[in-house]
């Protein structure tokens, strides 16, 4: 554990609460994409599978259940408890198009050939890009809530905070892992316009609009 | 280099 990843994992945990508390102070899931979703609930419970089988740490388990109850959570409040303000009609990224190619890509490019290593390898591909029916849908309406700009910056954050963990365990334990680091760099990649958006208009107290 | 050993990460 080193300082990076500790933020990381701290700026991944505020961004799916900030979501959860946006949907639940509001009553409305307005803006948000069930999709983006629904995918992170799937990279969640394909990746964590081993909590049933290894035990790393207090502090691993733990982290690992917040972040699945909170995926399907947001995923709940989504679908069922807040189902008449979903945007469905501007949600229309086709993520078939995601799923079917992640899945090939982690048949075929993996560490290990087996059920679980597939699925882990399945997972960290697919939440490289899963964030993109969201940004997709930002894109479509021309607009996103103040909040969700705060949600989608804590999520980017996690990304280039666990690129930072990356270098250090390289340097300083000889570890890395090039499928993680990869993805890593291809989902951190994508966040990059939002970024600039987010720097250029969010905090400057802007709400972000994109032009027409 | 086993590098697929142990998932530590989040």
């Amino acid at each position: 554990m080193n300082i990076f990843r500790l933020t990381g994992d701290l700026s991944h945990l505020a961004a799916i609460i900030i979501l959860l508390l946006k949907i639940w102070k509001s009553r409305s899931c307005a803006g948000i994409s069930g999709k983006s979703q629904i995918l992170f609930a799937i990279v969640f419970t394909t990746r964590y599978l081993d909590l049933l089988s290894t035990f790393i740490s207090l502090y691993n388990s733990c982290m690992k259940v917040i972040y699945i109850g909170c995926a399907y959570a947001t995923v709940y409040m989504i679908y069922m408890k807040f189902r008449a303000t979903y945007d469905g009609n501007h949600d229309s990224f086709r993520v078939e198009f995601l799923v079917v190619p992640v899945g090939g890509l982690a048949v075929l490019i993996n560490h290990d050939f087996s059920f679980m290593e597939i699925l882990w390898t399945f997972s960290i591909y697919l939440e490289s890009v899963a964030i993109l029916p969201q940004l997709f849908m930002i894109s479509k309406t021309g607009e996103a809530e103040t909040i969700t700009t705060h949600y989608l910056f804590c999520l980017g954050l996690y990304r280039a905070l666990y690129i930072f963990n990356w270098v250090w365990r390289f340097y300083f334990e000889g570890f890395f892992d090039l499928i993680a680091i990869v993805a890593g760099v291809v989902q951190t990649i994508l966040y990059c316009d939002f970024f600039y958006l987010y720097v250029t208009k969010v905090l400057k107290g802007k709400k972000l609009s994109l032009p027409a | 280099a086993d590098e697929s050993a142990s998932h530590d990460e989040l």
